[in-house]
């Protein structure tokens, strides 16, 4: 079986990917 | 919130290891295709997925990093089929979460033992196992997480703790992980969304359970209240949600055996496993440690010792039976290694009279051939024969004495017996010599007073001169 390489276009983010979760 | 914390204690549960190991059985892995509710519609969707149950979690489970050790450093993508062919593993799904630009590893890993990944305290659901088995469900500080008296040997970090001791724990879970902190409320849909979907936990028997389910995010798949649901009825007690969406990979036997929802590259008709960073693992199971202490050989987790007294579950203890060398000498891998003085497959038997040392090697070199203490070979040995022997002032030419390894019981109650009834012989003897002397004493001094004659009163009826003297003169008299 070849496996390509994948698009990586299914995204299930817990958190916005811009988001640093720094401490407050 | 979202305020990472470093000491002290989190809510979490640990859920004791199993006791004695049963016999070993593989990982089992059940399909299924299940209907959920459909949001908003009367109609059902449905699900496919796995579930797989692995007994002996400690031996059988492993957090991997991507591609092999240093895979974290080096913030390796790799996909979960390359991950667990390498590492051997029976059953694997992806793991924690990762950034996909840059490869970095997030969360607290810690890969069969070495931490590769901290979160520096963030509080995030996490699902471990320390080195006495326990298996560790939900949030951590990081003093918990660095913990050195019985460190965690296995621990991935996800996003919401699904189950918490039976109970759906979804809820709390987003108070716990930020959800006041979500900008744009992707936390929100992040929990409520269907997708592929993965999860780790253990049911009440202490075994691991990994959990799969096919989808694409918005269109197929289960949510995480469908998941937490569903794990729940499958009797699983602690749970947490790991990476899902595109990454949602299953591996069996070292062949993807899901449907991953990324496209490919090259074709968006077909569908391509995504590159991914860490992956959970069901091995066959390992031993502790895995070369048996260098005592045995590792057989389906179990060590099987070399030699005869080798022992113990990893082979790191010395056995030579209940007697334990009779206190007399030290169990090696060859047996019992007698103390000077000792002899025998248990160091039960003293020496033979006349030697000594270990192994009872050499003779010994008493003047008169007396014997030597067995242990030293010095002759001033005293024993409870050589006591008697000593007395008496003679020793035995070691010729003439008995072999101790043939007859040590005979020779010292023999010898004892033989003195005591000499030593009462001697003494009767003694006893009849004095009674005899001082009878004859006795009738001595009976002997030794004055006495007279008498003579015969008459001699034809008549005294003769002598005696008329005598009746005379009563002084007249014979001293003897």
């Amino acid at each position: 079986l070849s496996t390509g390489e994948s698009l990586n276009d299914d995204l299930l983010l817990p958190y916005p990917r811009t988001r640093t979760r720094l401490p407050r | 919130d979202c305020r990472p914390v470093r000491n002290g204690t989190r809510p979490h549960e640990s859920w004791p290891p199993p006791g004695r190991a049963r016999p070993h059985r593989g990982p089992v892995v059940r399909r299924f295709v299940s209907y959920f509710p459909d949001s908003g519609n009367v109609s059902r969707r449905a699900v496919s997925g796995h579930l797989t149950v692995a007994a002996a979690p400690l031996r059988s489970f492993s957090v991997l990093e991507p591609g092999g050790p240093g895979g974290c450093a080096a913030k390796r993508l790799v996909t979960v089929e390359e991950t667990a062919r390498a590492a051997g593993c029976l059953v694997a799904q992806n793991g924690g979460f990762f950034r996909m630009d840059t490869g970095e590893c997030l969360g607290n890993i810690v890969s069969n033992g070495d931490q590769v990944g901290s979160s520096g305290g963030l509080q995030n659901a996490q699902f471990g196992i320390r080195q006495d088995g326990t298996l560790v469900t939900g949030y951590l500080s990081e003093e918990e997480v660095l913990d050195t008296k019985n460190p965690f040997v296995q621990l991935v970090s996800g996003v919401v703790w699904l189950l918490r001791n039976g109970e759906v724990y979804i809820k709390e879970s987003e108070e716990a992980e930020c959800d006041k902190t979500q900008e744009t409320g992707s936390f929100s849909k992040f929990v409520n969304v269907i997708s592929a979907r993965t999860a780790v936990g253990h049911d009440r028997e202490g075994r691991l359970v990994l959990f799969h389910a096919d989808g694409q995010t918005e269109q197929r798949g289960i949510n995480l209240w469908d998941m937490a649901d569903f794990l729940k009825k499958q009797g699983v007690v602690n749970a947490i949600n790991l990476d899902g969406g595109g990454s949602a990979t299953f591996v069996v036997n070292g062949t993807v055996s899901n449907y991953p929802s990324d496209h490919c590259k090259d074709n968006s008709m077909w569908r391509c496993p995504r590159r991914i960073s860490t992956v959970v693992c069901v091995h066959e199971p390992r031993c502790n440690p895995p070369d048996c202490n260098g005592h045995g050989t590792c057989v389906q987790g179990t060590c099987h010792c070399t030699g005869h007294f080798w022992g113990g579950d990893d082979c790191s203890i010395l056995d030579c039976g209940p007697s334990n060398c009779s206190l007399h000498g030290l169990c090696t891998e060859n047996g019992c290694q007698c103390h000077a003085g000792w002899i025998g497959s248990n160091c039960s038997q003293v020496c033979p009279l006349g030697r000594y040392g270990p192994n009872c090697q050499y003779a010994c070199t008493c003047e008169n051939s007396c014997l030597c203490d067995p242990k030293s070979g010095n002759c001033n040995f005293t024993s409870t024969v050589q006591d008697i022997l000593s007395q008496v002032g003679q020793c035995l030419g070691t010729s003439m004495v008995p072999k101790n390894e043939e007859h040590p019981y005979f020779t010292k109650t023999a010898w004892l017996s033989l003195t005591l009834a000499l030593a009462l012989l001697l003494l009767l003897s003694a006893a009849a010599n004095v009674t005899f002397i001082l009878g004859s004493r006795a009738s001595r001094r009976r002997l030794d007073g004055e006495y007279a004659y008498h003579p015969l009163q008459e001699m034809n009826g008549e005294l003769n001169s002598l005696e008329k003297e005598q009746q005379g003169d009563p002084t007249f008299s014979i001293k003897d």
